[in-house]
């Protein structure tokens, strides 16, 4: 048996959203500790990992290790169904075919049940080696999500330009070209507001700006976006999601021919 | 001229 209670579900519809540009189908792997997911998109360009820790859940069991093969497009139908303040749960039985989402308002007088069905996915995993990445930078996600649209503007490219004074994002094509310069805040009164950067050695990385965009739809999870770049290796874009665990997208990098 | 890299290059299937 499976059940896991989460009273706010505006957090998996946000999830939900957050990975369904990148992804048509999914496998959530349920286990004692959580539910965590892990899929490279069609082109194997990036990777979705997303974890929610079961100590986050108001409820939480799992008797058995389950994977559940969701269509995506389905699952958002289904919780299109919740309303925001609705406390979501969701169940499946040991070997079940089919999952169930329950959808409770908070005072109780509307209970709603929508029974999905599951699919059966080849779904490869990947060994993500542990890596100390030669910068970190944090800076508000609202912010990481303006710059991303701004320059998807002006070229399929964005460059991203890590120093210890900051981080630099540009961007060139046709009708010319952008530059957009953040130092790093001097004094930070408010956490979700400052951009930091954590810096070994300064790094130059380019990537496609379609897939920034598609992080970016992650936004409403979390105040900070977090990027970890080192030389020549897949870019981190980490969200968190509030306390109950933590979306990570990763992108390969464009290299010159 | 710069390519797009794929993820496979990177992280081992297991």
């Amino acid at each position: 048996m499976f059940e896991a209670r989460l009273v706010q579900s505006s957090i998996l519809k946000k999830v939900l959203e957050a990975i369904k540009d990148l992804l048509n189908e999914a496998t959530f792997d349920c286990s004692d500790s959580g539910i965590q997911l892990q899929a490279m998109d069609n082109s194997h360009v990036s990777l979705v990992s997303m974890n929610l820790r079961s100590d986050g859940f108001d409820k939480y069991r799992c008797d058995r290790n389950i994977s559940m093969g969701m269509n995506l497009g389905s699952m958002t139908k289904i919780l299109k169904c919740a309303a925001n303040e609705d406390v979501v749960t969701m169940k499946a039985q040991d070997n079940a075919d089919t999952v169930t989402f329950v959808f409770e308002s908070p005072n109780q007088e509307k209970v709603s049940d929508y029974e999905m069905k599951l699919m059966n996915l080849d779904q490869e995993h990947l060994g993500i080696p542990e890596t100390e990445y030669a910068c970190v930078v944090r800076l508000p996600a609202g912010e990481f999500a303006r710059i991303c649209r701004d320059l998807s503007q002006f070229g399929e490219s964005v460059v991203i330009s890590c120093t210890k004074e900051g981080v630099k994002f540009s961007s060139a094509g046709d009708i010319g070209s952008a530059n957009i310069k953040l130092a790093q805040t001097s004094n930070v009164d408010k956490e979700e507001l400052a951009v930091t950067v954590e810096m070994q050695e300064p790094v130059t990385l380019t990537f496609a700006s379609r897939y920034l965009n598609s992080f970016t739809k992650a936004t409403s999870l979390s105040n900070v976006v977090q990027l970890s770049m080192s030389p020549d290796v897949p870019l981190v874009v980490e969200y968190r999601i509030g306390e109950i665990g933590h979306i990570r997208y990763y992108l390969a990098p464009k290299i010159e021919d | 001229r710069k390519s797009q890299m794929s993820l496979d290059s990177y992280f081992k299937v297991i």
